[in-house]
């Protein structure tokens, strides 16, 4: 469902060219657990936003669900991305004007325009441990974990078929990373194509294949 | 050479008191090396703002090496923060605007009030294997691992007496993980105290002592 072909991604800095992604070809069937690891600095959120259509490459074609992004309107890029790809990003990335029930509806408002009165927001933020009175504080009224949860059920409302995660567990205990890592697991047991950046062997257990990457190439 | 005394951080919400702390009472030992663990939203952060003098009690005493910060002026407390305490976020707060290179000379300038020519900036980046090339760049230009890793250099270039470290590896590699927690380990023997919030055990052993916090108390 995945297919990056050859590519690259080369930031023209005046200290020197830095190719962020040098050359990355790979297949991601769907419905599979796919672990990305590698050390700091070695290409894995890039990665992921090329996968995720956040970004175009340098050089290199990106497929999704075979259809080369690069050649989609802006329309359909857009659906794309609303529709099929939910995203957990590294730093977040919530709105900080929006309470954190908002940011989760948010997708929702985007994709049926209109709110949601099916109770499926509060559902989802129960699922990560987020009550309605945690719902109601703002980004920076939360803790670091708290976000980080909220991000996850953000990116889970449109129910997506595509699921990228920039380390989901990064900021949490363990006992509440297991839960997240359950649900994750869960999810792909319905069907859905998971793609996981982690620094954490254990956290990769769960994926049924690991990629590692360094340099911005694939090892 | 930190005392908290009955310790309380209330927010008051529309939807209800949060009682962030909820009377906590410890002290730290000159040269200690502690770890606070806690499950997601159990006060880590919060207690830590208290400690780090970037913040206030809703009642009870917050005393640094025997002063009672809640009655310093402006200008004590902000030489406090600036030569005693070095703190290492869980999210960076790195300067948008600035390089990496200026950020960890910022603390310093504000100081010593000139630029940095003794090489120190530098040397201290590399220590963090952050090369000068990779100095140039912005925070945005950056992986997040970098930019965490920019935040240590930050936090130790006034050489302070006291560490205080959200999360310190969160964003890092084992190896890179290592690298960092044999630095902080390494200034510790040299007589800095050294707090440090984790949720991974293997970090937690560089401690010798661990608080458990749970719901805004001490368990
Ligand atoms: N500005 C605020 N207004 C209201 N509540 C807040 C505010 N800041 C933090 N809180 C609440 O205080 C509690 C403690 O937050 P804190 O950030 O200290 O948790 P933490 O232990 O660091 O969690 P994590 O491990 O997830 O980083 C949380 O329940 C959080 O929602
Ligand atoms: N906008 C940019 N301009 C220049 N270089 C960049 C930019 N964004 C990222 N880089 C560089 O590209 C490389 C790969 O970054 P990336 O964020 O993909 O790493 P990562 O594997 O996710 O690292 P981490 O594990 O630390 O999060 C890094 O060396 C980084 O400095
Ligand atoms: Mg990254
Ligand atoms: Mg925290």
């Amino acid at each position: 469902v995945i297919a990056l072909e050859d590519v690259r991604k080369i930031y023209p800095l005046l200290s020197g060219d830095v190719h962020a992604l040098d050359g990355v070809s790979l297949t991601i069937e769907k419905g599979e657990f796919v672990a990305i690891m590698g050390p700091s600095g070695s290409g894995k959120s890039t990665l992921m936003n090329q996968i995720g259509c956040l970004d175009v490459p340098t050089e290199g074609t990106v497929r999704i669900e075979g259809q080369d992004i690069g050649t989609l309107s802006d329309h359909d890029l857009t659906a794309l991305r609303r529709d099929s790809i939910g995203y957990i990003f590294q730093k977040f990335n919530l709105i900080p004007l929006l309470t954190a029930y908002e940011n989760v509806e948010y997708p929702l408002v985007l994709r049926h325009r209109k709110y949601d009165d099916s109770g499926r927001v509060q559902a989802l933020l129960d699922s990560v441990g987020i009550d309605s009175a945690l719902a109601a504080h703002r980004p920076s009224e939360l803790s670091g974990g708290q976000q980080q949860r909220v991000a996850v059920a953000r990116a889970l409302v449109n129910e997506p078929a595509i699921l990228l995660c920039d380390e989901p567990t990064g900021n949490l205990d363990s006992k509440t990373s297991r839960q997240i890592m359950e649900m994750l697991a869960d999810l792909n047991r319905q069907g859905r194509t998971v793609i996981m950046v982690t620094h954490d062997a254990a956290t990769a257990e769960y994926a049924n294949r690991t990629i590692q990457i360094q340099d911005g190439r694939i090892a």
